[in-house]
């Protein structure tokens, strides 16, 4: 069986929030690593790869490989229940019908209790081979979100260019263009200023920018975001969280003349 | 204009 307890609940809340409007139906798929979740969007062009490490938890026990299968819909009606910092605990049999999920406030004076239906989902997973990528970016996650939200005004895509100068967002749009170059950072007092580009070579990629700021809903999981960029390969964008759990996002670019 | 590609021609079912 499955029984994971979480400090404060708004890691998960966060964590739905931030994929709920990608996908919809998806496994948690739970082993004794911790709990993860793999799903694509309905049209094929970006992913959701989601680790939620046992060191997350306290505790955390999970004997076999169990299949959470959820609507996210449903799970957000549910964890709007929680409070940011209460006590979430989820509970699930071997082959589970449903999800028990408790909510205690810090104090103790109230403990709810909810069971969630689950559903049958018979999910393909992706092989992601591992790539050396060509850039690696880290940056602000409210950077990135200001960027993309900015040129999403103007234009339905981004290039982004990383080269040995800097890292720049350019777009075209029907009322003019527009671009962001950022530079290297380096802030001593506060590193989560900093902005790192780590460059083996230099790289230009195109994405939507719809799904980009998309992505961007899981700003407030981490302060910082990493953007990963090779040619001619789908760009992920990694949040990464305490106790070396992350959420991943994977993006088709957009490739032409 | 640039195409749109889709993931799993990057990614294949495992």
């Amino acid at each position: 069986m499955l029984e994971a307890r979480l400090e404060q609940a708004q890691l998960l809340k966060k964590v739905v929030d931030a994929i709920k409007d990608l996908v919809q139906d998806c496994n948690f798929d739970c082993n004794d690593s911790g709990i993860a979740l793999q799903a694509m969007d309905n049209s094929h062009v970006a992913l959701v790869s989601m680790m939620l490490k046992a060191e997350s938890f306290n505790p955390f026990r999970c004997d076999r490989n169990i299949a959470i299968g959820l609507n996210l819909v449903s799970l957000t009606k549910v964890l709007r229940a929680a409070q940011n910092e209460d006590i979430l605990t989820l509970k699930a049999e071997d082959a589970p019908d449903s999800l028990n999920l408790t909510f205690e406030s810090s104090d103790k004076d109230r403990i709810s209790e909810y069971d969630l239906k689950l559903m049958d989902i018979d999910q393909e997973h992706l092989g992601i081979p591992d790539t050396d990528y060509s850039a690696t970016i880290s940056m602000p996650s409210a950077e990135f979100k200001r960027i993309c939200t900015d040129l999403m005004a103007m234009s339905e895509s981004v290039t982004i260019e990383a080269g040995k100068d800097g890292i720049k967002f350019a777009c075209n749009g029907d009322i003019g263009n527009g671009s962001i170059t950022l530079r290297t950072v380096q802030d001593v007092e506060n590193k989560e200023n900093n902005i790192e580009i780590a460059l083996t070579e230099p790289v230009s990629l195109t994405f939507s920018l719809k799904y980009l700021v998309n992505f961007c809903k899981a700003q407030n999981l981490s302060k910082t975001v990493k953007l990963h960029i090779s040619n001619e390969v789908p760009l992920l964008v990694e949040y990464a969280m305490e106790g070396g759990s992350y959420l991943r996002f994977y993006l088709a670019p957009k490739i032409g003349d | 204009t640039k195409k749109q590609q889709s993931l799993t021609s990057f990614f294949t079912p495992k």
